[in-house]
């Protein structure tokens, strides 16, 4: 019952009209929450003098402030279907948009990301993270990572296993850790994961809460040798990241190996080779 | 070998903290860019001429490579009447891959599987921000979508794609033919 905007309701997803960062999921018929947005947090500016004054870098990462929204939602959302994907066009704003898709028969639901130029006239360092979460979903502060796309790391909010962490003072930047291509929640029953086409900074710093950071641009450097800001440019604006999150959200037993086949294809992907015909041939001439 | 052996010998540079994460100067990263890209290059020449002796419609000479698919930029699919696609799947299992082309809106084309099947193709328009993306050179506003199923492990699938004539618009196209397997 009801229409789905992207796949169905084996697996799909529908987005709400009045406030495009909510969604609703549907999972084997089930219906579940889901909140996905972008923010921002302000890079710190330091003279590095002292520790307390080190600036946010590309050695290092350093927020001034909890992450910002970043969506105006002046556009509205554009729904595009058809027999092979299913798509929804959002654009946040000037430099943020995502294309959220799935194509039939697959395992999971693509959030294509698109970031840049980000702005640099306030000055302002912004570090930006794509941040999903699933209210009420239980997992006790304790979160998964992958460790070069292989075993995957139990971590603790706030804690570490080989030594009493004192508390917290970088509570953000001190509970980021690698993503190389997979992170992920369970409360026991499911198992949420996103995964992603290359290697980001990312945490879960609420229960339910999974945020990957896909874009940074940084005004001043952080003393530790590199000497220059991460401040990357190309035609004279800032550098445009381009790329995809996979959201994968099923019963434990069964998402482990959801999870392994799609990183595999994700990133070993078919090489593409293209031969130009000089003039138009049929299949029978061909073969 | 040697063709290949500068790939090798890139991807061994690549493997330090910086490259992989773009934390080095601006310089060096230009610099790691345009080792990748000529190592690639490289290797492409060895990957086609072996392709060419196994593969239909892959002659040396045509087999290109559109490295900017990543913003949505072909000069093949883009302005060829006619060319063959050929996914190689470098994984020890069948994989499927959803194929996306830019192609100029408006055009539709027809995609044969190497058992001369027509596969249901879809077309979708690319978002505004895409066609924003500075320095994109290209004249794509749309996308060809099709799945390219069970590519065979460490194998290849071509398949023959054509622009049909401009009679046809996106619109009137009939639901492209469907492939025996997909009614089922």
């Amino acid at each position: 019952g009801g229409p789905v905007d992207v796949g169905d309701r084996r697996l799909g997803i529908t987005i709400d009209e009045s406030d495009p960062k909510r969604f609703v999921l549907y999972v084997d018929n089930e219906e579940i929450p889901l909140i996905q947005e972008f923010l921002y947090y302000k890079s710190m500016v330091g003279d590095n003098s002292v520790d307390y004054k080190r600036a946010s870098g590309a050695y290092i990462f350093r927020p001034d402030g909890e992450p910002l929204p970043l969506c105006d939602n002046q556009i509205k959302p554009r729904r595009v279907s058809g027999p092979v994907v299913q798509e929804i066009h959002r654009e946040c704003n000037e430099w943020v948009s995502q294309v959220i898709r799935k194509y039939n028969g697959d395992d999971n639901i693509e959030f294509e990301w698109l970031v840049g130029p980000i702005p640099n006239d306030d000055k302002i360092g912004k570090e930006v993270i794509s941040r999903f979460r699933i209210p009420f979903y239980k997992n006790n502060q304790t979160f998964y990572t992958d460790s070069n796309g292989r075993e995957m790391l139990k971590r603790i909010l706030n804690y570490r296993p080989s030594f009493s962490l004192k508390e917290n003072v970088e509570n953000v930047s001190g509970n980021y850790y690698p993503i190389t291509s997979r992170i992920s929640l369970t409360d026991q029953q499911t198992r949420f994961s996103i995964l992603n086409d290359r290697s980001q900074g990312g945490s879960s710093l609420q229960d339910g809460e999974i945020e990957l950071m896909v874009h940074r641009r940084i005004f001043y450097d952080d003393a530790f040798g590199v000497n220059e800001a991460l401040n990357e440019t190309a035609f004279g604006v800032g550098l445009v990241a381009r790329g995809s999150h996979y959201l994968t959200l099923g019963s434990v037993d069964k998402q482990f190996v959801v999870e392994r086949l799609l990183s595999q294809r994700k990133l070993i992907q078919p090489q593409y080779f293209f031969a130009e015909k000089q003039s138009v041939v049929s299949y029978e001439e061909l073969k | 070998e040697p063709k290949i052996t500068v790939l090798r010998e890139t991807m061994g540079v690549m493997q330090h903290h910086d490259a992989i994460t773009g934390t080095e100067k601006q310089h060096v990263a230009n610099d790691y860019a345009r080792l990748l890209n000529e190592a690639i290059e490289e290797c492409k020449e060895a990957s086609c001429s072996i392709l060419s002796g196994l593969a239909t419609g892959i002659e040396t000479t045509g087999c290109k490579t559109c490295h900017l698919l990543n913003i949505s930029q072909c000069e093949v699919s883009e302005h060829s009447e006619q060319f063959v696609l050929t996914l190689y799947n470098p994984l020890s299992r069948p994989v499927t891959e959803f194929v996306r082309l830019p192609i100029a809106a408006e055009t539709a084309y027809t995609v044969v599987d190497p058992s001369g099947q027509s596969l249901t193709v879809q077309f979708v328009p690319l978002p505004n921000a895409v066609l924003r993306i500075p320095g994109r050179k290209s004249s794509a506003t749309a996308e060809l979508v099709f799945q390219a199923k069970d590519l065979p492990p460490l194998g290849y699938k071509s398949y023959l794609i054509t622009k049909q004539s401009s009679s046809y618009d996106i619109k009137s196209l009939p639901r492209a033919k469907r492939s025996a397997e997909s009614e089922t």
